[in-house]
Order: structure tokens, then C-alpha cells, then sequence
């Protein structure tokens, strides 16, 4: 399903974040992606949406080569994609429904289907109480919730988690891995980056370890 | 030295994120600050630094009760705490040597204690190697590394820090708190705000427990 071919990413003053990247990950997988920081987790998650480009190597998704993607689909191809950002990318001017809501509404889905569905998948994050509120009127783990409740709502083929638990206590980042373990049994295949050692050792996924750009270890079952 | 007495903070839409809280942090203590995500944690943050106000209640900072301080002084108050903010508030248009320097200047450092200084504090924290990339440039634990840098480079007399390590790895982590502690045993007051269960039960040090904006724990040596 996602395949990557010596994929190397220079970024200008040589720069090295990924370094000669070969590796497939199946339909269906869950795989946790670990490192220490700057080692070329989010640069793998930001290839894998084209919101940066490899310098050399080639990515697969579904088969499809994405380094030939033209511009256009672009778009489509990220509604495949659910990705939770770092830095979660909330719409400021936007409540947390309509943050929400907008995943749904570029696919198209009717206001009945959102208007039943979004307060549904607020509630499985815990934030059902916070329909109306502005991402600044959130902490930084409520926002981190909302930006996870907006890339699965639409039940993508794959979802990418960058970091998705930095900023919760341990019971509700064990909550959310729990729930995208959900997810994953329905089918969803998951990537999630994470420094979290007791989520990864707790849930024992295949483990892929980065560091300085280079997959250094590829586990089943694996520990942090 | 830190001082808080029947502190509430109501939210517009009746939402009380803290609730009647009465402390007191000494000069050079060393607090951890825990509890789930949204029970007050950057609340009490910004509380301190007057970014937000109280509903009712006193806040002492060094003796001055800093309700009543005059919206000219703030500028001066926050040159008193160094502020490890949880988004980083880094200055997108500097680079991260100028982050860091912005905090000597606006203290009236010389150049040359500033060129000597700033690339100190950046290998601190494992940094050294980025003094001219700018934060669209750096990973998300970089980017925290450096909003660490600029908050203690002053040496100021009380270092709030809010979730300074929720984006690195467990030894990088640890290499941050240990700093923390360096500065701590030089005199300065440490707040740090976590949900890191590991840290705050490897370095055994007071901890204030908040749950729906109360604290409901306070002790010594304490763990999670
Ligand atoms: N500007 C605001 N307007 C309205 N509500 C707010 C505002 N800022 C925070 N809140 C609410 O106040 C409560 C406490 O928020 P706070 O940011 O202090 O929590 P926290 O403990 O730092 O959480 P986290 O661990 O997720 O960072 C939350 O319910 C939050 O939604
Ligand atoms: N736009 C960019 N320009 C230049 N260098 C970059 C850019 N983005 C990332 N880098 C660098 O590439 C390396 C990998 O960054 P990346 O963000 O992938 O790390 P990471 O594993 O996600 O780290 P973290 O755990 O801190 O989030 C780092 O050295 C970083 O400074
Ligand atoms: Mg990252
Ligand atoms: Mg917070």
C-alpha cells in the first residue's frame, strides 16, 4: 500500500532528514515511526502528502507513484490520507464543528450525515462539550484532539499521526492510541510518529526507528 | 516568592479553568505542575504573566501583588520570568541565533556578550549546529529547544516552563529537565507544567496536582 524506494530528502544547506529510505508498509498496518527529534519523522509524514518533495527515490501509494502525481490531484490524494500535524493546522477562524466539519464537506457528505457525524467523533475525543469554541479557546492538548478527530472522521484508507499524544496526560493519549488501534482493525492502515516510549512498548505495533534520516530498525512486534 | 490566594479563572461560556486556588512556590523551589489535559496547567501560566488576568483572587510575584500593576510595568515583570511557552511563540522572520539574541537585547546586553552567549545556551540544548536556520526550518522538538533557550538565557529569576518536552525523545527529555535543574540550583524558581508521568517520577521533586482547575494535590517529592 505505501511503498518507498531509496527516498532521500536534502533540504538546502545539505541537510540530510531522510537518507536512502526503502521500506513497505502493507494495507491495513500499524506501524509507530520513532526517533529522536530531528531524526526525519514529520519529513516522512509531509512526503507521503506531497507537501514536500524526495530529492531522489520513489513513493508508492496504492500503486500509484506519487513523484508523477500532477498538481491537481493532489488534493485527492490527501482526502485518502488522514494526517494529524504537529502542529495541527486548526483553522483559526473556524469553531471546533466547522473545523471538523470541513473534512466531510469537501467530500461532499450532506449537512444531515455532518451535522449526525461530527459531534459523534468530537465525543469518542472527549471534546463534545467544546462544539462552539475557537482553537484559541483550547488547550494545546484540546486542539491536538480536534486535529485528530478531523483526520478520521472521513474513515480514509490511511491515517498519519505526527506526534498525536504530545500534549495529553498518559490515560488520554492511551485513549486516543486505543482508538486509532479501532481504527486500525476496521481497516484504516495507521502510521503515527512518536516519542511516546510507554505508548510504543505498551502496544507493541511494528516499530520503525529513524535516526539522522536513516531507518536504523524494523521490528514487528517491537518495543521503543 | 510566587504567591496565589483564592485565584479562579472563568472563561467566557461559564468555563472555570481555574477554581479557587491558594499557594505559595518559595524562591528556589522546583515544582512540577500535572494534571489532564485541560485542567488549568497553561492557565496558571499565563496568569503569571499577566497575559490573562484573574476573575477574582490575589497573585503575589515577588511581593508585588500583580493585579495591581500598571500595564506599562508588564514588560518589566516578564523580564523577571522566562517563559517556555506550550506553541513555542517563536519570531518566524528571525532566525533561531535572533530568537535567542532578542532576549539580550531587550535587557541592554552588548554585542559581544550576546555573540559569546547566544551560541552557549544553543549547545545546551543541542542546537549549536542551527544558529541561522529559521523555525519553519526546524522539527517541532527543535523549535521547542529554542523557545527553552530564549526563556533562560537571562538567567531570570523564575523559569516557567509549559510542556517543554511534550515534542522530544525520552533522553532528550531527560537532558532538559537535568538543565532545568542545573538552573535551579543556581537560584532560579522552576515551574514546569508536564504531562511526561516518567520525568516527574525520576526527578521526585513537588507536585502540584490540578483537575478541573483546583488543585487536588500538593506534595513534596512527590510523583505523578
Ligand atoms: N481563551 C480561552 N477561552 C475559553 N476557554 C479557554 C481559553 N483558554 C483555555 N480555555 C479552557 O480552559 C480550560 C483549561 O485550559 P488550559 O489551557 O489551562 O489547560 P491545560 O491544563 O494547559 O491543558 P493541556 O494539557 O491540554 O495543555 C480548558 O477547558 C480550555 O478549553
Ligand atoms: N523546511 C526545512 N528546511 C531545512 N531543514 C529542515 C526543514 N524541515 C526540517 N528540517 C530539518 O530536517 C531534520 C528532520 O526534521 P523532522 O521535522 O523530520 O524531524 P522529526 O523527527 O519530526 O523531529 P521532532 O521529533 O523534533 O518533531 C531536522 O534536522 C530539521 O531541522
Ligand atoms: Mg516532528
Ligand atoms: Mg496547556
Amino acid at each position: 500500500m505505501i511503498r518507498l524506494r531509496r527516498v532521500t530528502k536534502v533540504y538546502k544547506g545539505n541537510i540530510y532528514a531522510l537518507e536512502d529510505v526503502t521500506l513497505d508498509i502493507e494495507k491495513g498496518e500499524f506501524a509507530f515511526l520513532v526517533g529522536p527529534s530531528g531524526s526525519g519523522k514529520s519529513t516522512f509524514v509531509k512526503l507521503l502528502i506531497k507537501e514536500e518533495e524526495p530529492t531522489s527515490g520513489q513513493i508508492y501509494i496504492a500503486d500509484t507513484n506519487i513523484n508523477e502525481l500532477r498538481k491537481w490531484k493532489i488534493p485527492y490524494l490527501r482526502r485518502k490520507i488522514g494526517t494529524v500535524f504537529q502542529d495541527y493546522k486548526l483553522i483559526p477562524h473556524k469553531t471546533v464543528f466547522q473545523n471538523v466539519a470541513f473534512a466531510l464537506e469537501v467530500t461532499g457528505k450532506s449537512r444531515h450525515v455532518i451535522d449526525q457525524q461530527v459531534p459523534e467523533v468530537l465525543k469518542l475525543v472527549g471534546l463534545g462539550h467544546k462544539l462552539d469554541a475557537f482553537p484559541d479557546e483550547l488547550s494545546g492538548g484540546e486542539q491536538q484532539r480536534v486535529s485528530i478527530a478531523r483526520a478520521f472522521i472521513n474513515r480514509p484508507p490511511i491515517l498519519l499521526a505526527d506526534e498525536p499524544t504530545g500534549n495529553v496526560d498518559p490515560s488520554l493519549a492511551l485513549g486516543i492510541v486505543k482508538l486509532l488501534e479501532k481504527i486500525n482493525s476496521a481497516g484504516t492502515t495507521v502510521i503515527m510518529a512518536t516519542h511516546d516510549k510507554e505508548i510504543v512498548n505498551t502496544f507493541r505495533k511494528r516499530v520503525i526507528a529513524l535516526e539522522n534520516g536513516r531507518v536504523i530498525r524494523d521490528q514487528d512486534r517491537g518495543v521503543y
